[in-house]
């Protein structure tokens, strides 16, 4: 029953304009829509390069609870299904894209709290799904790095382990490095843009800790202030000599004056650790809700809000560029930008994904 | 932002912090 359900929804609908999009004039433009039929709840999306016969394709990987899933495009409005990675015990929490790398993606299982990261490919004569199991126990957090390497934080505070992974070819583990971890629990992690030596984290504490990969080398501890809690690091660049971090804020309370920020921009001295708020991300005049969760890339950042609407920000013009409303009284649960074009992909929990082009 | 709130600023500071981290 299962495989007749997958091969009758396999390949999409022609998308259909939703009724709401004459309230993102010129923004975003419905491009196609998958509809994942797996029936379980859907957690994430992600959009990759796959080799098929010989092509690159940019794919979309969907994640539901069981099921991962990778489409291939037929053609700009439809996707067809080529693989499916299915999973019994421990349901998929995230998947983790890996940059740099072709024919394979990372995913983290567990329940509230990672408890495996593996990787999900093909074999060689791309007939069968494979999976490795990367690593398991209690991670706290886990992210993909440039120069096909993967970056992990487990164990509590002492006996907190970080480590990085290289890839070999076979999507197994090739190489593993540890990081000296810092005396306080690593939520996320973010790399500096352009500098493939510089890794940043962000704590428990609200700090953020930056490491020197190429040594193991934990540089600096740099407390961010304590007035947006669970502050996460969504994207770093170094300029200047100062080092420039977009912050996520899914605690900041609205306040008449500014509204409700929903990301910040900050510049940190590292020499001196000392640092300064330079602009914050506020939703407009008239919208409510909190950061729930969301996806920074180039100079662009996009939120699910707690009012179930997508916000998109440009963040060299400082302001709200987008908001996509809940589509079919369907909140939206999650949001990421492709990172194979200009799509950004938005999610239902029924299965939905929205591709659109900004 | 005014540069005065930072301190001396350093365009080689990765370098620096990783002279001055302990191994």
């Amino acid at each position: 029953q299962s495989t007749e359900q997958e091969q009758s929804a396999s390949l999409t609908e022609v998308a259909e304009l939703p009724a709401c999009q004459s309230s993102n004039p010129g923004h975003l433009q419905l491009v196609s829509k998958l509809k994942n039929p797996s029936g379980s709840c859907s957690v994430d999306v992600s959009a990759m390069w796959w080799e098929i016969a010989g092509f690159k394709e940019p794919c979309i990987i969907t994640a539901c609870e069981y099921v991962v899933s990778l489409w291939k495009p037929l053609n700009t409005l439809q996707w067809e299904k080529l693989y499916s990675w299915h999973f019994t015990e421990v349901p998929v929490l995230q998947i983790v894209p890996v940059p740099d790398v072709c024919n394979l993606v990372c995913v983290a299982l567990g329940n509230l709290e990672i408890r495996e990261i593996r990787s999900l490919l093909c074999s060689s004569d791309g007939k069968r799904e494979k999976q490795v199991l990367l690593s398991s126990g209690n991670i706290k957090a886990v992210l993909g790095l440039t120069g096909r390497r993967l970056v992990s934080s487990s164990g509590t505070l002492c006996d907190q382990q970080v480590e990085i992974m290289t890839f070999a070819e076979d999507g197994r583990s090739k190489e593993k490095q540890f990081l000296m971890p810092p005396e306080e629990t690593v939520l996320t992690f973010a790399e500096v843009q352009g500098m493939q030596e510089a890794l940043l984290g962000t704590t428990i504490m609200n700090n953020i800790v930056i490491w020197n990969l190429k040594t193991g080398q934990l540089l600096k501890k740099m407390h961010i202030g304590d007035r947006y809690q669970a502050s996460v690091c969504r994207k770093a660049y170094s300029e200047m000599g100062l080092l420039f971090v977009v912050l996520s804020h899914p605690c900041a309370k609205e306040s008449e004056l500014l509204g409700s920020p929903v990301f910040q921009l900050i510049v940190i001295n590292p020499k001196t650790t000392l640092s300064v708020g330079v602009m914050l991300y506020c939703l407009p005049q008239g919208q409510a809700g909190r950061f729930l969760e969301g996806d920074v890339k180039d100079h662009f950042a996009a939120a699910v809000l707690t009012s179930g609407t997508i916000a998109i920000w440009d963040l060299l013009l400082g302001h709200c560029t987008a908001l996509l409303p809940p589509i079919s009284d369907q909140h939206w649960s999650f949001v990421k930008w492709s990172g194979t074009d200009s799509h950004l992909l938005a999610g239902q929990k029924d299965g939905n994904i929205f591709v659109y082009r900004y | 932002c005014n540069q005065a709130d930072l301190g001396p600023i350093s365009l080689n500071w990765f370098e620096e912090l990783s002279l001055e981290a302990p191994p």
